[in-house]
Formats: C-alpha cells, sequence, structure tokens
C-alpha cells in the first residue's frame, strides 16, 4: 500500500 | 491585456480550474503569474504569461486579484472561438472586466466579474536538475492517463534507455503502456523523447494527472520531469508566451 504525501513537504513556504 | 486569440486564455483557464477553483493572479509589467495548490495540497500549479505574449499589454502597478475561475470559466464559454480578448482592471476596482470582440468587429461583449478576498499560500518551488524528462504528444499523455485510470488509482511510472512504461494495478487485475523513444523524429509534435541521467520509478495518483490533462488542448506537447523522491513537474507550453507548470507529489511506501 502506498500513501499520498503532500507537496509542502517538499517545497518550502515563501 | 489585449490577446488576438481569446481562444488560447479560455485554454488556460479550463487546464486549471478543476484542480484550483480560485486563485490569485499576479499581475506586474512582466506580465501575468499564478500559483495555486489544490485544496489537499498535493498538487501545485505554476503558471507564467508574459507581457509580450499579449498584443497589448499594460500594468501601471502591481496587483494581486483573487479571481473564482470557475466563474471565469463560465464567461469565457461564451466566447466566439475567433474572438479576441481583453482583461481589465480599473483602479480601486472590485472587479475584472472581460471583453470580448468579435473578428470581423461587428460583436462586442462585456463582462464584470467580482474579485474576491483569498488567502494564498506561497510555496518556494527550488530549481531541480531532474534525473529523467520526457517530451511526448500531450493527447498520447491524455490517452494514458485515462486508459490507466481503468485499472487502478495510482500509476507507476518507469524510465530506462529505450522508452517509458506506464502501469497500473487494482482489482481488475493490471495493465501497462510502453512508450518507445521516437529515432526518426519527422514531426516534431509527434515525438517521444527522453533526455535521462537516472533510471526513475516513481508513483503518483491518477486521478491528478488526469486533472494536469485538462490543459493538453495549450500546447501539442507535454514535458514530464522526474527525479527519485521529488515531485513530478508536468508542463504544458503556451505559444510564444509562457507556460503551466504543474507539480504532483509522489506516492510513497507505506
Amino acid at each position: 500500500p502506498s500513501i499520498q504525501n503532500s507537496l509542502p513537504f517538499y517545497f518550502e513556504n515563501d | 491585456a489585449r490577446l488576438l486569440h481569446g481562444s488560447i486564455f479560455a485554454k488556460v483557464i479550463e487546464g486549471l480550474r478543476e484542480l484550483v477553483n480560485e486563485a490569485t493572479w499576479e499581475c506586474s509589467g512582466n506580465g501575468i503569474t499564478l500559483q495555486a495548490m489544490d485544496s489537499s495540497h498535493v498538487a501545485l500549479v505554476s503558471l507564467v504569461m508574459r507581457s509580450e505574449g499579449f498584443e497589448s499589454y499594460r500594468c501601471d502597478r502591481n496587483m494581486s486579484l483573487g479571481i473564482s475561475l470557475v466563474s471565469m470559466s463560465k464567461v469565457l464559454k461564451t466566447m466566439g472561438k475567433d474572438d479576441s480578448l481583453t482583461i481589465r482592471v480599473n483602479d480601486d476596482s472590485d472587479s475584472i472586466i472581460i471583453a470580448m470582440e468579435s473578428q470581423n468587429q461587428d460583436k462586442f461583449a462585456d463582462y464584470e466579474l467580482r474579485l474576491m478576498d483569498l488567502d494564498s499560500e506561497h510555496l518556494g518551488i527550488p530549481d531541480t536538475d531532474y534525473s529523467c524528462a520526457i517530451k511526448m504528444p500531450s493527447s498520447e499523455f491524455s490517452r494514458i492517463c485515462r486508459d490507466m485510470s481503468i485499472m487502478g488509482d495510482s500509476v507507476l511510472i518507469c524510465t530506462t534507455k529505450e522508452g517509458v512504461k506506464f502501469s497500473a494495478k487494482g482489482d481488475l487485475g493490471q495493465g501497462s503502456i510502453r512508450l518507445v523513444q521516437t529515432t526518426n523524429i519527422e514531426k516534431e509534435e509527434e515525438a517521444v523523447i527522453i533526455e535521462m541521467k537516472e533510471a526513475v520509478a516513481l508513483t503518483f495518483a491518477v486521478r491528478y494527472l488526469s486533472m494536469f490533462c485538462k490543459a493538453a488542448p495549450l500546447s501539442p506537447q507535454v514535458g514530464l520531469s522526474l527525479s527519485e523522491d521529488t515531485p513530478l513537474m508536468c508542463e504544458f507550453k503556451i505559444a510564444e508566451m509562457g507556460h503551466v507548470r504543474f507539480y504532483l507529489a509522489p506516492k510513497i511506501e507505506d
């Protein structure tokens, strides 16, 4: 089973 | 901002509105940009429309415009396919004016859409040296997403020197589509080109990839950029003017 990672996990808040 | 072919703008809105229902448009002398995430923060779209791509463009001071893309899409659907389009926001106005003009200048339509106050979150997208860059016909990519969605919710994208393989599995069973790199490129629009530094194997939610494909009418080719443990970048160029880039976080093993 795979889980969906979120985008802010990879890209930082400006 | 005036476009001789207003349909370009309609295609941009159609490409975004399913992923993000509303978004803040940043207008400056350089053009129009937009960055927005979907409500579950899994995907992001980044739009660039440079000023020189418009027939005429003027922006006297920088403005952030909160716009409902769903409403804008409804208005733009009223446009004739060869109409030109002018978008205008007057100083201190709380609405955006969308004006359409028929080609032989016998019909003029004007709409005003109220601007919205939106909380926008801006992410810094790092410059990435991707392990793999794929170019393929955007119609082919749309078709692959559609076909893979029959078999499962996720699609595994694997690249090798020879080609790229999309596969999906679910309760029904499994399926895969393998595209081989075009060796003899006659028509660039129809070519599959793979630039690879390292092989990658990444899993993505096919639902989001299908939403990105709503922007396919903008460009005959789509670019997919991949690196392990990095969001996918899916790019549609807007002729001479800019691009729509979608980013999608991968699925990872639990």
